[in-house]
């Protein structure tokens, strides 16, 4: 699979939903 | 205990790994085995990687001793409720947990060995309708219970005694959660399935829920085994109890599946599906590192490559009749094959 088809990767995915996501 | 040698079938012409058998053990006080695992055991200074037996009304430890033979060091009596399901601690020692019920899991029962008095205990963890229960790493459970509308995920963490020692309770989502599994190298990082073909990931040490992503319709009721992140795509094993065959996987067992979390899309990578000429579907299944393992309908145990996604060893039903259950010791080099009279044959992978 291509970053095309899954869209923009972030390394740092889970601190990064960390901080947005409802505490 | 016996030993010998069993040829896998051959796939596309080449014999691939194989399957040594190694040793066999017997429970002559069961009659019908519910699950098998292992547990690290220690005592008086040295430790073990033991095996353990369930039947409805006990669970038994195993100590192995020489020339493969085994020892049975405990029984602990477990009352009128049913044991379900066996819910090993990975990396703990004198530590496990069972899950009892009738249909559905009612209670959670701490299994301990204590070196303080050299006695074997249990004592209750949980009670409640629970759905899926997980055993993580650092003596933690999660555990999901469903009552009416109410859905409560909760992590708690045992102390070396068996004692709850803190919990965290974490974000449920809107649908029933029916399995988890802890995301390697990431120890606050969680996934679980769903009922309706979701994977949800938590952060376990707030309790967030982060993201959910939808595995798609092909293949419903997904069960997750493994999960790790690499190069910031979340990947999931999956395995497919209730999938249908199609033209393009054969009959699916376990995918590798892609997720980019950040967008909640996701791609099949690698499809593992029932070696060709082997008639049913998957019926139970566990993973370790990229090996898979299975029973199947026909009574046959297959292995694959989840890397490869192709079978590397069937083990066709034997003379005293099918395989029952399929699991791996600590890693993938020992596979527990265990059939319904409570015979455990132990297979060097």
């Amino acid at each position: 699979c291509s970053e095309s088809d899954l869209g923009p990767i972030s390394l740092n995915w889970f601190e990064e939903l960390s901080a947005e996501a409802p505490p | 205990a016996g030993a010998g040698q069993l040829t896998p079938a051959l796939l596309d012409g080449l014999r691939e790994e194989s399957l040594q058998l190694v040793s066999k053990l017997k429970d002559s006080s069961s009659s019908c085995a519910v699950d098998v695992s292992t547990m690290w055991w220690g005592a008086a200074g040295s430790k073990e990687l033991c095996v353990v037996t369930a039947c409805e009304s006990s669970v038994s430890l195993w100590k192995p001793l020489a020339s493969d033979h085994w020892e049975k060091l405990h029984t602990w009596q477990l009352g009128e409720i049913p044991v379900i399901q066996i819910v090993p601690l990975p990396d703990t020692c004198n530590l496990m947990c069972v899950a009892l019920g009738d249909l559905e899991i009612g209670e959670i029962r701490l299994l301990l060995y204590s070196t303080e008095n050299d006695s074997f205990k249990q004592s209750l963890v949980k009670a409640g309708n629970i759905k899926a229960v997980l055993g993580l790493q650092e003596r933690r459970l999660v555990s999901s219970c469903r009552t009416g509308q109410e859905q409560q995920v909760e992590m708690v963490s045992l102390a070396e005694t068996g004692r709850n020692k803190d919990g965290q309770t974490l974000m449920p989502p809107e649908e029933t959660v029916l399995a988890f599994a802890e995301v390697e190298g990431m120890r606050e990082a969680l996934v679980g399935t769903t009922a309706v073909n979701s994977i949800v990931v938590w952060n376990l040490k707030t309790g967030q829920l982060l993201k959910k992503m939808h595995i798609g319709c092909s293949y419903l009721a997904s069960i997750c085994h493994r999960a790790y992140s690499d190069s910031g795509l979340l990947f999931v094993v999956l395995s497919h109890p209730h999938a249908k065959e199609s033209e393009s996987c054969g009959s699916p067992a376990f995918r590798l599946v892609a997720f980019n979390p950040r967008t909640a899309r996701g791609a099949g990578v690698l499809c593992s599906s029932l070696p060709p000429g082997q008639a049913g579907r998957y019926l139970e299944g566990d993973v370790q590192d990229t090996s898979a393992v299975a029973v199947l309908t026909s009574g046959a145990i297959a292995v694959w490559d989840l890397l490869l996604g192709h079978c590397t060893a069937l083990l066709p039903p034997g003379p005293q009749g099918s395989w029952a259950l399929a699991r791996w010791a600590t890693s993938s080099a020992c596979l527990l094959a265990g059939q319904r009279d409570g015979t455990v044959c132990l297979y060097r992978y």
